[in-house]
């Protein structure tokens, strides 16, 4: 349904945030 | 025959939501079907509260793309400090 | 010929007009019989709010797709760059006979986590 291809989504989007951070903070620890 | 084609969807698609406008027609008076309207209200509340959440998520992954393009810029400028030095 | 399609184009024409006419009337009787009230909207209000939040997820759906996309490029662009300067500066240390000094643990888990 609607609600779960939006939940889905939604998923998808936070876990693809925490990856990013967690490389962010990878790279800048390399690049001191 | 494209054009023909494309006039009977759009034609085909008016005649489907009359025809949902109809089945809907009757539904305010019998309570079974008004409890079920407003189920239906609150599902879409639901969904546009999680819509509202996607929203600031993909807004979120917007500005870390831009973040990382910084880095990816900086790393760059180093490694061509890198390659001078050597 | 020409005239037969300009029929037929009045006719289409007519039936789209039509079709539109009842749209409006059947709407408006569903409105003025149910009209909205606090907690309970109309049919017709629900039909409109159910293909805006479906217009709205397609929407945020195509936004989201290459944004996944060019973060994945640019996190593959970082990791290459990465790698050639580490390349770089151990052929430097080679030529200098420089001792780097080794990771440390946090810098060692970013490694990891860049991989």
């Amino acid at each position: 349904t609607l609600k779960d291809n939006v939940n889905i989504l939604l998923d998808k989007a936070s876990l693809e945030s925490q990856e990013s951070i967690g490389f962010i903070k990878a790279t800048k620890v390399l690049m001191k | 025959s494209s054009d023909l084609e494309q006039i009977c969807s759009y034609i085909n698609e008016k005649i489907s939501n009359i025809k949902t406008c109809l089945s809907l027609r009757n539904c305010g008076q019998e309570p079974t079907l008004k409890t079920v309207l407003n189920k239906i209200g609150d599902e879409i509340m639901v969904v546009n509260e999680l819509l509202n959440k996607l929203e600031l998520e993909v807004q979120y992954q917007e500005q870390t793309t831009n973040t990382l393009k910084e880095l990816s810029a900086s790393l760059e400028e180093d490694y061509k400090d890198v390659e001078h030095l050597k | 010929m020409e005239e037969e399609v300009d029929k037929l184009e009045l006719m289409f024409q007519k039936a789209d007009s039509d079709l539109d006419y009842i749209q409006f009337r059947l709407e408006y009787e569903i409105k003025t019989n149910h009209p909205d009230s606090a907690g309970e909207k109309n049919p017709v209000t629900l039909l409109q709010e159910l293909s805006a939040i479906k217009s709205r997820y397609q929407t945020l759906h195509a936004r989201f797709k290459p944004i996944a996309d060019e973060q994945k490029e640019t996190k593959s662009r970082i990791c290459a760059t990465f790698n050639k300067t580490m390349a770089t500066l151990q052929e430097l240390q080679k030529l200098t006979a420089l001792e780097l000094s080794p990771l440390t643990e946090e810098e060692n888990t970013a490694v990891q986590q860049l991989k």
